[in-house]
């Protein structure tokens, strides 16, 4: 079932980074995850590519299927319309920037095929 | 307030078993 969208994508959410600094969710930039993984011991940046958007299985919802690091391994996720995604070099991006907008005040761009976004993963895992 | 850690919102995308 999809992902609910948790509080810390409200607009002026207080983020810490891994060096400790704090920011507002809507001011975070590609290299604050950049850097936070860099200094993290556990956990590695990923680029995740958008290869597909489908419909989910309730109304709001949709099935985003990604191509992960660099073996390209197929990752299927749901999440509600709203859901935002980092895309490097971008921002903050969903398929619905206006319910996103809405619902937490947070600027969104629309999330397209080919978007390349954020993700983590263990460092060492292969 | 509360405050969030970094990797709290970005998605942790494991890769599954590649067919």
């Amino acid at each position: 079932s999809p992902v609910a969208l948790p509080p810390f994508f409200m607009r002026g959410s207080i983020i810490q980074l891994a060096d400790g600094e704090l920011k507002r969710v809507e001011d975070l930039k590609t290299e604050d995850f950049i850097h936070s993984a860099e200094i993290s011991s556990e956990l590695k940046i990923d680029s995740s590519t958008v290869e597909r958007i489908d419909d989910g299985q309730t109304p709001n919802a949709v099935v985003i299927q990604f191509a992960v690091g660099e073996l390209k391994a197929q990752v299927c996720v749901e999440v509600l319309l709203e859901y935002p995604f980092f895309v490097f070099g971008q921002g903050w991006s969903s398929c619905s920037p206006d319910r996103t907008t809405r619902l937490f005040e947070l600027s969104c761009a629309k999330l397209c095929v080919g978007d390349v976004c954020v993700s983590l993963t263990l460092r060492g895992l292969r | 307030v509360p405050v969030f850690p970094w990797h709290s919102l970005v998605p942790f995308l494991a890769p599954t078993q590649s067919d």
